[in-house]
């Protein structure tokens, strides 16, 4: 099977709906400048595919919604010290700070289109609603945890293992890694 | 229970070692570097310790916490590929993997992805290096758009481009 | 101690600002980011937490731990020059800092070493990357001779090559 | 003042004498593929300066001794278990195991020339003895580590905070380092 395409919505730097686009390619790879938004894409992968926030450089699932520019603009006085004023940048700055902050998304998601070896295509989106909490559809129909993460283990996606996905920075902790981790590693995938 | 993990440990060490020489072998060494697991309790291997080794060509055996930085890159590599093709997820996604290898490494790695890359074993690669990214099928360019303060993607299909 | 700290403190706090700027400066942006030193305690600074805030061009405040690697480096850099100025010793040695930054990036810091290497601050750089190496006075070109099983090493003064 | 060169003896990759060349440049970088010795020569600095091994990848200061091939060639065998025999390929192999060993060197040095402002030229050696000790000399005259350090001190380069040592994965801790990291990275500047 194949990730054919995967859709953002209001997750991490994408603010609104983007679709990245895979296609029938066995081999893509995300370009672009720094802090342009490529790791939070493999983010967006990772929790798609319910990979707890802690691994995502999140300690909350909040932090994966889309947060634009605040009114509060820090100035960095002469003295050094900083002080919050107005943001005259952003449209509607005018308005007091909580009509402001009420304009930040509340809720976001994710939505991966996964094609199986019978070219069987399959949607699974991981919501994080106003509450702050996850919701996850198959093919557009509410599932528990569980049953989703059954789903993607029938696709041979073994998401506690995880070994499938190499965060920035990591790779090399793979080499150096002490003899309990290498045990646990391969316990986990077989 | 121990008979899966003796089952998975035997696959992976058995093709550890010439997934390995794929990512090392050149034309100076067309055998390539040696690697190996070694379990340290074979009475209760999953509470063993199980230890990974990896010398590069011409290098004496030492700890790999010796290896220069490009060196544990590749032997990390040659690591996560065989393991997972024990029990191979789809999709493998890699975030900046080559920030540690020269030139000649980032073309090492880039022709076992193309090699490698097939239904199965579909790579997803984040990259700075046009060595690495020049070599796939399709990139996804992401950018960022100030005057909307958003992410920005697009996707261009290269094999247009490519000879077939 | 409380007196001395404070000097250091107040010194790098003034600087940081314009060499984070200097280092994020760009034609849409040349004003470049913001960076500032917060002193959470300031009865007993030497006791307290120092924190230190980046923020790139047009980003909004946000926690360091959310920064991109090359974001995060960019701020890093500045941070170790702001603190080098306090209290300068003669040379600064760098070991592959560019591992995470894109070419535009590793074009700021190349510039930033090129116009501050001076006496009273040397700069000793280990790179892969020509866009940054390309700019040094003197290569040291580190090869492995196979046949002694060793490292070696020859010296290129680019100067000769450049124009003055 | 300025590092004007370094010269090795021994020290882990680098067999026998090398001298790394820096002349009157302020802006020296040093390049070279994977494995090659760059790091190495960052390490060889960093001791001659007075580093404690800890921070040199290595445990002990018989690890910064080169070390050449030994005549056991480690063999991997078809049931993957790994055999240990003589290497044909060293010279002087068909001895035994402990007259081998023997070959590999059992001292090594780092001398660093050092130029002031004045213009002045120091010479700052830093030797592993056979005993596995540093000894320490400035200007060929054995000296205490005390000494040593205050030597270097005088000269602004204060070894303790190592400020000025950025090691190879090292840089980006510098901007997340908690709160109390950076107040002592200060604190020992002031
Ligand atoms: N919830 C959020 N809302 C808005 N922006 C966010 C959010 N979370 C992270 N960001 C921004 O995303 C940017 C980081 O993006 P990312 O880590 O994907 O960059 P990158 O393309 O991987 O860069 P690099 O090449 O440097 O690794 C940061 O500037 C950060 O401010
Ligand atoms: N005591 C020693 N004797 C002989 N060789 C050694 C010794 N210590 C380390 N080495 C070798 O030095 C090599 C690492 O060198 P170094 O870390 O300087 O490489 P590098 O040029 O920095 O590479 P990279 O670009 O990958 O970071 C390793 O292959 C290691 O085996
Ligand atoms: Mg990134
Ligand atoms: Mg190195």
């Amino acid at each position: 099977g194949k990730l054919v395409q995967l859709e953002v919505f209001n997750f991490k730097s994408y603010r609104g709906k983007h679709v990245l686009l895979f296609g029938d390619s066995y081999f893509t790879s995300i370009i672009g400048p720094n802090g342009s938004g490529k790791s939070n894409s493999m983010d967006a992968i990772s929790f798609v595919l319910g990979v707890k926030s802690a691994h995502l450089r999140s300690t909350h699932l909040r932090d994966l919604i889309y947060r634009g520019r605040v009114i509060k603009n820090n100035t960095i006085n002469a003295d050094g010290t900083v002080t919050e004023t107005n943001d005259g940048a952003d449209a509607g700055s005018q308005e007091n700070g909580s009509q402001r902050r009420d304009r930040d998304p509340q809720h976001a998601y994710v939505k991966a289109i996964f094609e199986d070896d019978a070219e069987q295509k399959h949607e699974w989106q991981r919501s994080i609603t106003s509450a702050g909490q996850s919701e996850y559809r198959i093919n557009n129909r509410t599932v528990t945890q569980k049953a989703y993460n059954d789903a993607l283990e029938e696709q041979s996606i073994l998401v506690k293992a995880r070994n499938f996905l190499v965060f920035q920075g990591d790779v090399e902790a793979v080499a150096t890694q002490g003899a309990k981790d290498l045990t646990r590693m391969i316990e986990q995938i077989s | 229970r121990l008979d899966l993990f003796q089952r998975a440990f035997n696959h992976i060490s058995e093709i550890i070692g010439s997934t390995y020489k794929d990512l090392t072998k050149s034309p100076q060494f067309p055998l390539g570097g040696q690697a190996y697991l070694d379990m340290e309790d074979s009475t209760e291997p999953y509470n063993a310790g199980l230890k990974y080794h990896a010398m590069p060509p011409l290098k004496r055996f030492r700890d790999m916490e010796h290896l220069s930085g490009g060196e544990k890159t590749i032997a990390a590599l040659a690591l996560l590929f065989a393991i997972h093709s024990y029990q191979p997820s789809p999709f493998f996604v890699l975030d900046e993997v080559d920030a540690a290898l020269d030139n000649v490494n980032v073309g090492r790695v880039a022709r076992y992805v193309r090699e490698h890359a097939s239904p199965g074993m579909q790579f997803i690669v984040i990259s700075l290096k046009a060595g690495l990214f020049q070599e796939s099928e399709t990139l996804v360019g992401v950018m960022r758009d100030q005057s909307n303060m958003s992410s920005r993607v697009v996707s261009l299909d290269l094999r247009k481009y490519q000879p077939s």
